[in-house]
C-alpha cells in the first residue's frame, strides 16, 4: 500500500 | 475520475448549495446545527491543507476552494449573520466527545506518521461523525423542514456514492484506502435511519418527524 498515493479525491 | 465519484461530488455540491439557498432565501438558520457546520469547516480545513502544495486538476482545486469557502460562509451565517434565528437550545451535542476520540484515533491509526497525513486522517474520521449533531438536533426538535431533509439526503448520498467509487477503483485501478473506506461506511450507515424516513415520508410530501 503506497502511502504517497496521490490524494486525488475530495 | 469515474461516474460514481463525479455524481458524488455533485451531490455534495448540491447539498451545500441547498443549505446556503435555504439560509439566504428564508433569512433563517432554524433547524440547522451550527456544531455540525463547524465540524465540516474543520474537516475541509484539515483535509485540504495540500491545496497550495499539490495540484491535481482544476476541478480538484476549484472544488476544494468552494468547499472550504462555503463551509466558513455557512458558519458565519449561523453564528453572525442570522444568529437570532439560530436554535442553540436544540443544538446541544457535545462535539468534544467526537473531536477528542477522533483526534486520538487519527494519531494511532493512519497510513503515515506525518503531520499532513495525520491531519488528513483526522479529517476523514471527523467527517464520518460530523453529521451527528445535526441528526441529534433533528431528533430533539422532532422534525426537520423538507428543505433540510433534502440537504441531508444529498449530503448522505455523496459518501454513499463514494463507496461505489471505491469499489470501482478497486477493481479497475487497484486503488484501495482502508481508512477512507471504513470511515465512509460508518458515515453512510449513520444516515440509514434518515434515508429510510426520507424515502418513506418526504418523497410522499410528508414532513420528517424523528422519534423525539
Amino acid at each position: 500500500h503506497n502511502v504517497t498515493m496521490r490524494k486525488d479525491e475530495l | 475520475m469515474n461516474i460514481f465519484r463525479l455524481v458524488g461530488d455533485m451531490s455534495h455540491l448540491l447539498a451545500i448549495i441547498i443549505l446556503l439557498m435555504k439560509m439566504w432565501k428564508s433569512r433563517s438558520v432554524a433547524g440547522i446545527s451550527g456544531k455540525s457546520q463547524i465540524l465540516f469547516a474543520i474537516v475541509f480545513t484539515t483535509r485540504y491543507l495540500d491545496l497550495f502544495t499539490s495540484f491535481v486538476s482544476i476541478y480538484n482545486t476549484s472544488m476544494k476552494v468552494f468547499f472550504i469557502g462555503t463551509s466558513y460562509v455557512t458558519v458565519y451565517f449561523i453564528y453572525q449573520h442570522f444568529k437570532p434565528t439560530y436554535d442553540s437550545n436544540h443544538d446541544t451535542f457535545r462535539v468534544e466527545f467526537l473531536i477528542v476520540p477522533v483526534g486520538g484515533l487519527a494519531f494511532l491509526v493512519n497510513h503515515e506518521f506525518s503531520l499532513l497525513e495525520i491531519l488528513w486522517t483526522f479529517s476523514i474520521y471527523l467527517e464520518s461523525v460530523a453529521i451527528l449533531p445535526q441528526l441529534f438536533m433533528v431528533s430533539k426538535t422532532g422534525e426537520a423542514e423538507s428543505i433540510t431533509s433534502h440537504y441531508l439526503f444529498a449530503l448522505g448520498s455523496y459518501r454513499a456514492l463514494y463507496l461505489l467509487n471505491w469499489i470501482y477503483r478497486y477493481y479497475f485501478e487497484g486503488f484501495f484506502d482502508l481508512i477512507a473506506v471504513v470511515a465512509g461506511c460508518v458515515q453512510t450507515i449513520l444516515y440509514c435511519d434518515f434515508f429510510y424516513l426520507y424515502i418513506t415520508k418526504v418523497l410522499k410530501g410528508k414532513k420528517i418527524s424523528l422519534p423525539a
